[in-house]
């Protein structure tokens, strides 16, 4: 996948860091102290959808550019700059009994982004 | 993007910086919640020292052993519980746990024990009893599901696997232990309690895992 650098505008993953402290829950999530939560944006021509992010076979190649040939002109149906490899976060916290708890959540780190 | 100019990726009215940070962190907590299964986040009612939270996650496990396919895996969770210690006397200690939200989809209880820490004089042997009270299915009264004996030779911290009656019971909410001394001692032993030494119970927990269909 492609990480978002200055004005770039086709579809790349954008760096996005969430504070435990800044949005209050410090006092609940015992750790980490934050997590690199990240996001997708940018867009999706017809010509690259398939491409970075999901290894882009020759097959898919020519498929897109019959796409963005034959589909030329025609409205709609643009492909959507989405994760494509995510990861699980940690987290150790207490619930409202103050019991503590430790647990992986699944998909919650974006690691890659992608045309669909 | 400046403000006023396009989204990229929806073509709509792009959002300025700060109402941009607001929605992502909006978004963050939300889907933190979801995947915990609260509906909000928790407030604590007591919270707990610094020294018991570091004693106890001494005894935390570390990454779950078997690697199951990601299908039926589920969400494994860990849980720690201090012990609420209740009515105790010179020949018993009660000890008292709450879980509320056990009612997460699919709950499945993995493992649970109890440890403890005992002040025990030098060059004796203590046998103890350890009795696994639940609450009635229709009435608030405790009665004995099961109990089970350690010998407890040296002072120190002391780990005792539970068995199916207590993981019910922490499937219902609440566990009550007694912690009942055999047999005469010259002097007795403590059970020690203070901030670095509260007895605790660890659950490993499967939640929302799919049960194992058995292929015939």
């Amino acid at each position: 996948g492609i990480d978002c650098q200055g004005g770039s505008r086709m579809c790349c993953r954008q760096e996005f860091f969430v504070d435990f402290r800044e949005i209050g829950w410090h006092d609940w999530i015992i750790q980490p102290e934050g997590y690199a939560m990240n996001f997708c944006t940018g867009q999706c021509p017809l010509h690259v959808a398939g491409m970075p992010g999901i290894a882009a076979s020759f097959h898919t190649s020519v498929l897109n550019l019959l796409k963005a040939n034959i589909a030329a002109g025609t409205a709609g149906g643009g492909s959507c700059c989405v994760p494509t490899a995510r990861r699980p976060l940690s987290l150790l916290y207490y619930d409202r009994d103050s019991n503590i708890v430790k647990t992986d959540i699944p998909d919650m780190v974006v690691d890659a982004c992608g045309c669909s | 993007p400046r403000a006023g100019g396009q989204c990229p990726a929806c073509g709509g009215p792009a959002l300025d910086l700060e109402s941009r940070r607001e929605l992502l962190l909006d978004l963050a907590k939300r889907s933190i919640l979801d995947k915990l299964h609260l509906s909000q986040r928790p407030t604590l009612s007591r919270p707990v020292s610094r020294t018991a939270l570091r004693t106890a996650l001494q005894h935390l496990h570390g990454p779950p052993q078997e690697a199951l396919p990601e299908d039926n895996r589920g969400q494994e969770c860990e849980i720690i519980s201090f012990a609420k210690t209740g009515l105790s006397n010179i020949n018993q200690t009660r000890l008292d746990f709450h879980f509320s939200d056990t009612t997460a989809g699919g709950m499945e209880v993995q493992q649970a024990s109890l440890m403890f820490f005992v002040q025990l004089p030098l060059n004796t042997t203590w046998t103890l009893k350890v009795r696994v009270l639940v609450l009635g299915p229709h009435d608030s009264n405790l009665t004995l599901a099961t109990q089970h004996l350690l010998e407890v030779d040296a002072s120190g911290w002391h780990q005792l696997l539970l068995g199916p009656e207590a993981q019910a019971a922490y499937s219902q909410g609440h566990l009550t232990l007694e912690l009942v001394p055999e047999g005469q001692v010259a002097q007795s032993p403590v059970i020690l309690a203070g901030a670095a030494h509260r007895p605790f119970v660890t659950v490993q927990v499967r939640v929302g895992g799919k049960h194992r269909v058995r292929r015939r």
